[in-house]
């Protein structure tokens, strides 16, 4: 999947891919501790579009929410349905309009369009269904998510999004533009006597991460952004590695 | 080949003979339209009275009766009823109204039908009724009343279900003949009872035809006097997975709104249950009684508050003051209440009723913060008619309305003939609740579980469903107090001529702490289109084309009969009145405001026919004089999940409404943060 990091403090805007292995269940959101909330993604694969090179493509095929607070809710969400479990099971067709209302969550879905998660007030999600009429054979009915509103959420969230919500990231230009796919080229790499453009980077805690400007279609493609794209899985952007944010099961709610 | 017994029998039979008798029903999307044929031969020289005499499920309504006699044909008219008394002219005493049992039979009435048929000559009566299927027990049920009082060279009885969605679950029950309900069936290998020998079942997907066509020595086998017993068909039809907002089928500028919705999880409950204790339940009916009880309470669930009270002379509640919450402790101190129950002295029918409610409003008021999204009911039990205490119908119904005052829903069981049945329906119709009745002979235990059964799981409470009032008008009753597993809510509308090419469709409703909105745009002109595809399919015949708008007036004319009786201003009765009668014309339906004038055929001393000469047969007795201190026959149409308890008279014909405007689904212009993690 593609994610998009909008980083309050500087304005930027943050970019990576992480292909995953399928089957692979990714925290993208945890504040267990303190809101309660986790957010756990589980990947689904389909093969490289004929002719590409590339490798092949993964989805998200359920996404999974869990609010600890004040009791225990966990919500489930494929393309097809939202099960919503909080006391009580409930299964909601993603195809109809529906809106729930309990004390502490809220839950809004659109037709065939998006679900809202609203958790305590404060905290919100919206979860887009992705459903082909005629898909290709690359192509998987699959879920796209979105944090709309990270008030609620402490400072300790992390996850592969959740990590950068209050992040300060700062952008930085290092000479040469060379790097390529899994090197950091730097100047000393190419010799001091070769004078190169700079290329930009991002300044993570301790980390330097060379990025390029891409554009990146989000919401459906309904609006289109631009970023900072970190290549290589988003190797040093993320805190530690691919296989840190990969989880037992939908609902572990383990801490980072 | 007719057996020589039987032959000697026939050929012994005065009065005319049955040579055929043909009950076909189709059943399209729950609406049923039974066409019933009776050939009937008088061999006799002489002119001779014959009886056509048929079964008619009470919530059905007659639209048709003609009879052909000696060639000539007799069709009938459904005229309005001349107004006898007006509102409030009289006071019902709660005396036994003379014609009700006579043509009532539980869930059956006897439409009868005397003629003198010419000697050699032959009478052929045509009877049309329809009928609403109501969904219980997650099924429905389809009865087919097979009585001819003589054995009939050829009988015939089918049905044809053509359903939108995939059958998933069809059952032919054995023969249902009252005291021994199977043991004429068939035994299957597995033990149980079948179908009825010669029963044809075909069936594919949406489709199913069965035919049970008896010869006659099969019938002189199983039935006693040519009473073969109903003939019974239950199915049941897939349902989106999930809260879906449910099957809409337009046709005919006219929508009908199935919603049904699964998968949801169960309301706690707060139940009373009121039982007679008088000295007429003594022996069976309170063993019976009692087997029920035992049975329900091992399926309240830990969530559940409940209490029992009794009454007879005597009022005893079981836990005085408070409903008491399932555990096991509680569950065997209630079964020891229970076992200790000992019938005796007269029916303080008042005296019970207030008992329950004041102990369910006491305990909603005390602890209105925690329970308020549970469902209350009283669940009342009686077998005869109020000796003791208030003993004046208008009474009762008065107390008991002010008692509960609409916080919870009464739903009322009469067991056996002695019952005051229109003063159970009443109290339960205008309590939100629905009313039941349990014949002399049949097993109570098992009715009175399985009325237990339909009402004991809510899942939703408050329901209300709304169309976008620019496409529809005139829609059947949309509010419902309470959604139970295994049943179904229906609701029908009429198009209006300029509607858009969009019905918007939202249902409100609460299920526990949850309030719940379910939204849906419906293309019009595409289910139109899929509805007469699937007719054309099923190849169902012209007379049913034109189901979705006779099932609305059908509803229409339920709905105005209950408001009718609901309502407290005269005005508000005579519209409800009115309402209804010129439904119940424009669609020729049979009902408590309509009679049926029927041409009779005269046969002359030479048994030649004379100048006919009008009759009218009031087939379904009418109350003499209705108001709204009084009780009225209109009934069978209550639904478990019965009626809303606030619902204004106008609603008959109101339009919800707009709800497309308020929607909380618009779909806006997404304005999120770009933080996220979407596509490959």
């Amino acid at each position: 999947p593609h994610f998009v990091v909008e980083v309050p403090q500087s304005k930027l805007t943050v970019c990576f891919n992480i292909n995953g292995e399928p089957g692979h269940i990714l925290r993208l959101v945890t504040d267990h501790k303190h809101s309660g909330v986790t957010v756990n993604g589980a990947l689904i694969g389909a093969p490289a579009p004929a002719g590409s090179h590339k490798e092949q493509r993964t989805y998200f095929k359920t996404i999974t929410i869990v609010a600890d607070k004040p009791h225990r809710s966990y919500i489930e969400v494929t393309p097809q349905k939202v099960i919503l479990d909080d006391r009580d099971r409930m299964i909601l067709p993603s195809s109809s309009s529906i809106s729930i209302e309990t004390a502490n969550l809220g839950l809004v879905i659109v037709a065939n369009t998006n679900l809202t998660v609203t958790i305590l007030g404060t905290i919100q999600f919206v979860i887009l269904f992705h459903k082909y009429k005629n898909p290709a054979p690359y192509q998987r009915d699959h879920l796209g998510f979105y944090i709309a509103n990270s008030k609620g959420l402490s400072k300790d969230t992390h996850g592969l999004l959740g990590q950068f919500l209050y992040e300060d990231i700062g952008l930085t230009q290092l000479p040469g533009n060379f790097s390529t796919a899994g090197k950091n080229s730097t100047q000393e790499t190419l010799g001091e006597n070769i004078s190169l453009p700079s290329c930009p980077a991002l300044k993570v805690k301790d980390r330097t991460v060379t990025v390029i400007k891409k554009s990146r279609r989000i919401y459906s493609g309904k609006q289109t952004v631009d970023c900072w794209f970190a290549r290589n899985n988003a190797a040093k952007l993320i805190d530690g590695q691919y296989s840190d944010y990969v989880v037992s099961h939908l609902f572990d709610t383990g801490d980072w | 080949r007719i057996a020589r017994q039987v032959k000697t029998l026939l050929t012994k039979e005065i009065k005319p003979h049955i040579q055929e008798l043909s009950v076909q029903t189709t059943i399209i999307s729950r609406y049923a339209f039974t066409a019933v044929s009776c050939s009937m031969l008088n061999r006799h020289s002489a002119a001779t009275q014959g009886v056509f005499q048929f079964h008619i499920p009470t919530a059905a309504y007659i639209s048709n009766f003609t009879m052909i006699v000696g060639g000539r044909v007799f069709p009938s008219q459904v005229k309005a009823k001349e107004k006898k008394m007006k509102k409030g002219g009289g006071e019902n005493s709660g005396k036994k109204n003379k014609n009700t049992p006579e043509q009532s039979e539980g869930e059956m009435e006897v439409f009868r039908m005397e003629v003198t048929i010419p000697g050699r000559n032959r009478a052929v009566f045509l009877l049309t009724y329809e009928e609403l299927l109501q969904r219980r027990l997650g099924h429905y049920e389809h009865v087919t009343s097979v009585r001819p009082m003589q054995l009939v060279s050829r009988l015939s009885v089918g049905v044809t279900v053509v359903e939108h969605s995939r059958i998933t679950y069809l059952e032919v029950l054995p023969l249902r003949n009252g005291k021994t309900p199977s043991s004429k069936g068939n035994v299957k290998a597995d033990g149980k009872a079948g179908p009825p020998a010669s029963t044809v079942v075909r069936q594919n997907d949406t489709f199913c035809k069965i035919t049970f066509t008896p010869n006659i020595a099969q019938q002189a086998k199983i039935a006693t006097n040519g009473m073969l017993g109903e003939f019974v068909v239950h199915y049941d039809v897939e349902r989106e997975t999930g809260t879906g907002i449910g099957d809409i089928q337009v046709l005919d500028g006219h929508f009908v709104h199935y919603f049904a919705p699964k998968d949801l999880p169960v309301v706690p409950k707060n139940v009373v249950f009121v039982i007679d204790t008088s000295a007429s339940m003594v022996g069976t009916k309170i063993r019976q009684t009692k087997e029920a009880l035992f049975t329900i309470m091992r399926e309240l669930r830990p969530n559940d508050h409940f209490n029992f009270v009794t009454f007879s002379n005597r009022i005893r509640v079981w836990q005085p003051g408070k409903l008491v919450p399932v555990t096991p402790n509680n569950i065997r101190d209630a079964k020891k209440f229970i076992y200790m129950i000992s019938p005796t002295g007269g029916t303080d029918i008042n005296g019970g009723i207030q008992a329950g409610s004041a102990l369910l409003s006491d305990y909603l008021s005390s602890k209105e913060e925690s329970h308020h999204n549970s469902v209350s009911l009283i669940i009342f039990l009686t077998d005869g008619r109020p000796t003791v205490g208030a003993v004046q119908s208008p009474v009762i119904i008065g107390n008991t309305k002010t008692a509960v005052q609409e916080k919870f829903c009464l739903f009322t069981i009469g067991m056996g003939d002695d019952v005051d049945y229109r003063l159970l329906e009443r109290m339960s119709l205008e309590n939100c609740g629905t009313m039941r009745r349990i014949p002399e002979d049949a097993d109570a235990s098992v009715m009175l579980k399985g009325f237990y059964d339909e009402i004991g799981t809510p899942l939703l409470s408050d329901i209300r469903v709304e169309y976008s009032e620019d496409a529809v008008e005139y829609i059947t009753q949309n509010l419902f107090t309470n959604y139970f597993n295994g049943s179904e809510l229906i609701v029908a509308g009429k198009l209006t001529n300029h509607s858009p090419d969009s019905l918007h469709v939202q249902v409100t409703a609460s299920n526990s702490e949850r309030s719940i909105v379910l939204e849906k745009d419906v293309s019009i002109h595409e289910r139109e289109q899929e509805t007469e595809r699937r007719l054309a399919e099923a190849e169902v015949g012209a007379n049913v084309n034109g189901y979705v708008e006779r099932l609305w007036g059908y509803l229409s004319v339920k709905d105005g009969l209950k408001g009718r009786l609901r309502s407290q201003m005269s005005a508000e009765w005579e519209n409800y009145t009115q309402h209804a009668t010129n439904l119940s014309l424009t669609y020729n339906f049979l009902t408590p405001l309509t009679q049926m004038i029927v041409e009779k055929p005269q046969v002359l001393a030479n048994g030649s026919l004379a100048q006919t000469q009008k009759e009218a047969e009031a087939t379904e007795a009418p109350p003499p004089a209705e108001s709204s201190n009084q009780l009225s026959k209109d009934d069978n149409s209550q639904t478990p999940q019965s009626l809303h308890r606030n619902q204004h008279p106008k609603s008959i014909s109101a339009v919800s409404k707009a709800t497309s405007g308020g929607s909380k689904f618009t779909k806006k212009p997404v304005t999120l943060s770009k933080t996220s993690a979407d596509g490959d």
